[in-house]
């Protein structure tokens, strides 16, 4: 563990907290693209298959459960909480985020460290998780002004990931044969995708004006 | 050896 991937993983934890403190302070979901909130279920649910056979830490342990049961249950309230539910924007939150599920599997059959079941759904957790944030950032623009929670959720789950590739970075430097290509590649894509997002986040922060994403 | 290397990262 270091510094950079603790901050990575605090950021991570922090933009869920936001997010759940935006649902359940507001009791509503506006600006909150239920598809990205499905892909990240999925992201965690393939990720951490080897939850119960790979012991790391107990830090490691505690935070797969708080982000497998953090993000069902935000996908859950968003689906069934009938007060929560009436403020989603359904008729803008409409990315057709199956082929990006369809896209990040083919793809890991493709591209994987071993062919392995739990290889592949790894991969495929990795490559989903960099295209999951495209369903929230296409509805930020659409429905143009972006509540603040909103905007520091998707602020912070931007950042976790550039903190992650300082990571992989310090990790290559520092560890004798750490190879991390699928993660670090994708990584970067990931964190590239918010590329805009950072630098409309950023003006609207040294305006001190109200964050708008260009139509 | 396991099947998969460790991921120790989440």
């Amino acid at each position: 563990m270091n510094i950079f991937r603790f901050a990575g993983d605090m950021m991570h934890l922090t933009s869920i907290l936001v997010l759940l403190l935006k649902i359940y302070a507001t009791k509503s979901c506006s600006g909150i693209s239920l598809k990205t909130q499905e892909l990240y279920a999925l992201v965690f649910l393939a990720r951490y298959l080897d939850l119960f056979t790979d012991f790391i830490s107990v830090y490691n342990t505690i935070m797969k459960l708080v982000f497998i049961v953090s993000s069902t249950a935000i996908v859950w309230c968003m689906k069934r909480d009938r007060v929560v539910r009436r403020s989603y924007d359904k008729q803008l939150d409409t990315f057709r985020h199956y082929f990006l599920l369809a896209a990040s599997f083919a793809l890991a059959l493709l591209v994987n460290e071993k062919f392995t079941f739990q290889e592949i759904f790894w991969a495929f957790s990795i490559y989903l998780e960099a295209v999951a944030i495209l369903p929230q950032l296409v509805l930020l623009q659409r429905s143009g002004n972006v509540d603040n929670l909103t905007g520091q959720y998707v602020f912070f789950l931007g950042a976790y990931r550039a903190f992650y590739i300082l990571n992989w970075i310090y990790r290559y430097f520092t560890e004798t044969h750490f190879s991390r290509w699928i993660a670090c590649i994708s990584g970067l894509v990931q964190t590239a995708l918010y590329a805009d997002f950072f630098y409309y986040y950023y003006i609207s922060w040294k305006n001190n004006t109200k964050l708008k994403l260009p139509a | 050896a396991k099947d998969h290397v460790t991921k120790d990262e989440l």
